[in-house]
C-alpha cells in the first residue's frame, strides 16, 4: 500500500563523525540547499523586522503542513501593528511561491535627500544575487508607521514611494511613483507598498537598481519631514527596521552540479 | 507456474540455465527469506541535524529534518512483506534468470516530501526555500 507509512526501524550506528566526514557531510548537504558555500552573515540578529516576518511565514507554512508543492494550504495570521506579521495578501503571494527573500535596507541609514523643497528618504537593495531561474512575483516594501502624540489625530498625509531613475538630479523629474496612500496621524502599523514591476526591472538589469524614495506630504502639498509623523526608518527600533521582501516563481528546473 | 518443482539448487551464483532453474533459484530465496525476515527493505530513521553541523548562525529554521533513508533487501517474493512496484517483481524474477547481468530491485524512496528552510545569505538577507523530495514518506523495492 504506497499510501501508508512504513514501518520505521532505527539501526542508523549512532557515532561522533570525524572532522572529515563532518566536512564531506556539510559539502553533500550545502550542494543539496543549492548553496556554494556555507553563508556567512555580517550582521545576522534575527530580532530584526526581516527575519521576524520571514520567520512568521516560515511558522505558517510549518503550521499548515509541508506541502509537496509549492506553499499551498497556508492560513494567514492578519495584523498591521507590532513586529511585521503576514497580511492576506502575503497569502496569495505564498500559494505560487518556491523562494521567498527579504532584503536588507543597505542605502544609508535616515539618509535625507533634498531637492527643491522636499526632504525624500532614500532605501536601497540588493537584488543582484538572486539565484538563477528565478522570477519575482510580487514584492513590497514595507515601512513602520508608530503612533505620534504631538500630532492632530485627524491629521492625514500623503506617502510616496518613488523609483529612483537617475543617480543626481536637481529635479524631482529622476522619480517615478510606484504607489501612494494616505495615513492618519493616529494611525500605527505596517504600510506595504507594492514595488513588483521595479524588482522585475532591478533583476533583469542591476545597473538601473538606484532604489527607492519616499516623500511625504500633507494634504495641502507641503513636504513633511517622515520622522515628524512617526514614519520609522532605519534609526528605529530593530523590530520596526523598513525592509523589502520579494516572492519567487521557478522558471526552470534546477540541476546540481556534478562533482 | 511454480507449481510442481520441489526441487532445491542451493547455488544461488550459478546462473539458472532455464526459466525452471530461475524458479527453483527463486523458491530457495523465498525459503531463505522466511528465515530472515528483518533483512527487507524498510525506512530508517536518520536526522539531519543543522545544528550539530555548526550551522545554527546562518540556518534561523529549522534546526534540523527527519530524513529518514531506505535499506534491507528486495528479495523474492517482494510482495509477501514490503511495498513493490509490480515491475520490481518482474525485474526479481528477470534477475533470477540472469543474476550476473540483471540486477535485483533496488530498495529506494516510493514516496517523498519537501521542507523549507529560512536561512541568512552573506548579505544578511533572509531567504525562505521550498526544497522538494527532501524526506522520505515510504521505502519500497523499484
Amino acid at each position: 500500500n504506497f499510501t501508508l507509512d512504513n514501518e520505521v526501524q532505527s539501526s542508523f550506528i549512532q557515532r561522533r563523525l570525524r572532522n572529515q566526514e563532518r566536512r564531506e557531510m556539510q559539502r553533500e548537504i550545502l550542494s543539496i540547499l543549492g548553496l556554494p558555500h556555507r553563508p556567512r552573515p555580517h550582521i545576522y540578529t534575527k530580532q530584526n523586522a526581516a527575519p521576524m516576518f520571514m520567520l512568521n511565514l516560515y511558522n505558517a507554512i510549518s503550521t499548515y503542513g509541508q506541502q509537496p508543492a509549492g506553499f499551498s494550504y497556508y492560513k494567514p495570521v492578519f495584523t498591521t501593528q507590532g513586529p511585521p506579521m503576514v497580511t492576506p495578501q502575503d497569502s496569495s503571494f505564498l500559494n505560487d511561491a518556491d523562494m521567498v527573500m527579504s532584503f536588507v535596507n543597505i542605502g544609508q541609514v535616515d539618509r535625507e535627500i533634498k531637492t527643491q523643497r522636499r526632504h525624500n528618504r532614500e532605501f536601497r537593495f540588493d537584488l543582484s544575487r538572486i539565484p538563477e531561474g528565478e522570477a519575482v512575483s510580487a514584492a513590497e516594501f514595507r515601512i513602520y508607521k508608530d503612533y505620534i502624540r504631538e500630532r492632530s489625530e485627524n491629521e492625514t498625509f500623503h506617502v510616496s514611494v518613488y523609483q529612483v531613475l537617475q543617480e543626481t538630479s536637481d529635479s524631482d523629474d529622476y522619480l517615478f511613483l510606484l504607489d501612494t496612500r494616505v495615513v492618519w496621524a493616529a494611525e500605527e502599523g505596517w504600510l506595504v507598498f507594492d514595488i513588483t514591476a521595479t524588482s522585475n526591472q532591478w533583476v533583469v538589469n542591476p545597473d538601473q537598481n538606484l532604489g527607492l524614495q519616499l516623500a511625504l506630504e500633507s494634504m495641502d502639498g507641503q513636504s513633511v519631514n517622515p520622522r515628524l509623523v512617526g514614519l520609522l526608518e532605519g534609526s528605529g527600533p530593530q523590530d520596526k527596521q523598513p525592509f523589502m521582501v520579494a516572492f519567487f516563481k521557478a522558471t526552470e528546473v534546477r540541476l546540481r552540479s556534478v562533482r | 507456474s511454480a507449481h510442481g518443482h520441489k526441487g532445491r539448487n542451493p547455488n544461488r551464483s550459478k546462473k539458472p540455465k532455464t526459466p525452471q532453474d530461475a524458479l527453483k533459484v527463486a523458491e530457495a530465496a523465498a525459503e531463505n527469506l522466511s528465515t530472515d525476515p528483518k533483512q527487507g527493505c524498510k525506512k530508517h530513521e536518520l536526522y539531519v541535524s543543522f545544528r550539530d553541523l555548526g550551522w545554527q548562525d546562518w540556518i534561523i529554521a529549522p534546526e534540523g529534518y527527519a530524513a529518514y533513508y531506505c535499506q534491507g533487501e528486495c528479495a523474492f517474493p517482494l510482495n509477501s512483506y514490503m511495498n513493490a512496484t509490480n515491475h520490481a517483481i518482474v525485474q526479481t524474477l528477470v534477475h533470477f534468470i540472469n543474476p550476473e547481468t540483471v540486477p535485483k530491485p533496488c530498495c529506494a524512496p516510493t514516496q517523498l516530501h519537501g521542507i523549507s528552510v529560512l536561512y541568512f545569505d552573506d548579505s544578511s538577507n533572509v531567504i525562505l526555500k521550498k526544497y522538494r523530495n527532501m524526506v522520505v514518506r515510504t521505502c519500497g523495492c523499484h
